[in-house]
């Protein structure tokens, strides 16, 4: 796992955050709840709650399907390349590319899903962003959810104890937390790199 | 699109290979230090992008393989441990076309993707009784 320069969280007295939904993108509670799910997954972990709020101008996260050049400076690429980004904290802001196939089903765990079909699973993205959202960079740990990259077909919505240390790290765990994660790395997964 | 699941998607809109927008980095295939090949200043900016090149080197990228490129390429393998021999092989090109996300790996020039604190099991045998830790 890595963190942000400076690794930046969101500060003390702000544990208990909102999200809410660009309101143009009109999505459905399905969609809204892909979301709902993810957030769910890390506040297992941490001692941090999200609510979804309905006010998008205030919440401290903000979901955003768009495309394109949209304002931040970061443009979207259409089909496949880019998939989504997210800013440090305290920013919140976390922008989708709306021009994927996204799937929404949100059935069971990691695995795989029709690989013939170029569509990417909304909740393995989400799960991502979100990491980048709490202050996590990205991980050389392939299994781990801030791997940068994910393959079409491909669902990975399980926190690996990667991403549970790291974000743990920033945040202390959840009093509630049992220390159920996914399987952990091979060694040689966490090993045969440099240090950067 | 939103899809229940990945075979609702129509037929006419599922994505051949050729969707991807990178794709067209595959012909870059085998190009080394030395080389110059038509449109390689793309893969320079798609490495830019990700921090691989730094943001003060923007401007005009030239089709050379040059030591930015290379340089680039051999911090891209050792980020995803592929085998670090600074071009453009198969493995590493199949990699880069991979959907992903547009958060950078490397900032200001450092890689942070294997920062992370590594954890060691250790077992130590006491008088009668064995226990194990983890170091973090």
């Amino acid at each position: 796992y890595s963190f942000f320069p400076g690794e930046p969280r969101w500060p003390e007295r702000r544990r208990d955050l909102t999200y809410a939904f660009e309101p143009r993108n009109a999505l459905t509670e399905e969609v809204k709840s892909v979301f709902s799910r993810a957030f769910v997954r890390w506040a297992e972990v941490i001692p941090l709650t999200f609510t979804r709020s309905e006010t998008f101008s205030t919440s401290d996260i903000s979901i955003g399907f768009y495309s394109g050049e949209h304002g931040d400076g970061e443009p979207f690429d259409g089909e496949m390349g880019t998939l989504a980004h997210a800013f440090s904290p305290p920013n919140g802001h976390f922008h989708l590319d709306q021009n994927e196939n996204w799937i929404v089903s949100g059935d069971g765990g990691d695995g795989r899903f029709l690989s013939e079909t170029w569509a990417i699973d909304l909740e393995s993205v989400a799960v991502h962003e979100i990491g980048h959202v709490l202050g996590l960079g990205h991980s050389s740990v392939q299994d781990s959810i801030m791997y940068p990259t994910i393959t079409t077909g491909r669902r990975k919505v399980d926190l690996t104890s990667d991403d549970v240390e790291g974000v743990q790290y920033l945040y202390g765990a959840n009093p509630n937390f049992n220390g159920s994660t996914s399987s952990p790395p091979s060694t040689q997964q966490r090993d045969t790199g440099d240090s950067g | 699109g939103f899809y229940p699941n990945s075979s609702a998607v129509p037929p006419d809109l599922r994505r051949s290979a050729t969707g991807n927008v990178w794709n067209s980095f595959l012909n870059f295939t085998g190009c080394h230090a030395g080389m110059k090949v038509d449109g390689l200043y793309k893969l320079k900016k798609y490495f830019q992008h990700f921090g691989y090149i730094p943001e003060t080197l923007s401007g005009n990228f030239t089709d050379d393989f040059d030591d930015i490129l290379k340089t680039a390429v051999e911090m891209y393998q050792r980020n995803f441990q592929l085998n670090v021999t600074g071009e453009l092989d198969e493995l590493t090109l199949n990699h880069v076309v991979i959907p992903r996300c547009g958060v950078a790996d490397v900032v200001n020039g450092t890689s942070t993707m294997h920062s992370g604190r590594r954890a060691y099991e250790v077992s130590f045998t006491g008088r009668g009784s064995r226990f194990n830790a983890v170091k973090l």
